[in-house]
């Protein structure tokens, strides 16, 4: 464990807060893309399953949990309160996942991380690629409405500074601890490149005080 | 099954 990814972790905390408080405070999952998280919950469930056959650290088992826990808690609300949208989220959330999904599977297929071909591994690997693009539903939702709430705009900042703090931390590993993934590391880069825009738009606006409104 | 490739990251 390093700053990096400690920082990486509670942002990544951070978000999952942000989402729910938005939902709870508006009563309302306007503008946020069921299929965005939905994809997060199929990571979790790639990635985090390996909680039953291998232990880390009581920190690791514990994160995993809430990860989990969270993402199907978090697609729960957002499956009750799918009317109180003021546009129907059928008619905006319209990202084909399809590409995404199998892709995903074919890279992780095709580039199983460590070329180990395990069943686990290829999950693992899937998660990766999966995870990278799983926003995407969200950023083009957010591009076709022009504007979101605060809430939703700290929430998916805060989920991009995540994997970006992991990426610090991976060039950190590979210094201090002789440990690299290219996995992690190129999958890392794309997911923190896809919110580049993003952060560019946040920085122009929301931190000098201004609406989000996509120009 | 198990740790032939051990992911200590969240």
């Amino acid at each position: 464990m390093n700053i990096f990814r400690f920082l990486a972790d509670m942002s990544h905390v951070l978000s999952i807060l942000l989402l729910l408080q938005k939902i709870r405070s508006s009563n309302s999952v306007a503008g946020i893309s069921f299929k965005t998280q939905a994809l997060y919950a199929l990571v979790f469930v790639t990635r985090y399953l390996d909680v039953f056959i291998y232990f880390v650290s009581i920190y690791n088992t514990a994160m995993k949990i809430l990860f989990l826990g969270t993402s199907f808690y978090t697609l729960h609300v957002m499956y009750k309160k799918r009317d109180s949208g003021t546009i129907a989220a059928n008619t905006i959330d319209t990202f084909r996942v399809e590409f995404l999904l199998i892709g995903s599977l074919a890279l992780a297929l095709i580039f199983p991380s460590e070329r180990i071909y395990s069943v686990t591994n290829i999950l693992w690997t899937f998660s990766l690629w999966l995870e990278s693009v799983a926003i995407l539903p969200q950023l083009f939702m957010l591009q076709r409405t022009g504007q979101a709430e605060s809430l939703t705009v700290h929430y998916i900042f805060a989920l991009g500074l995540y994997r970006g703090f992991y990426v610090l931390n991976w060039i950190y590993r590979y210094y201090f601890d002789n440990w690299f993934s290219l996995t992690s590391f190129v999958t890392g880069i794309i997911q923190t490149a896809l919110y580049s825009d993003f952060f560019w738009v946040y920085y122009q606006k929301v931190l000098k005080g201004k609406k989000f409104e996509l120009p | 099954l198990g740790d032939e490739n051990a992911h200590d990251e969240l």
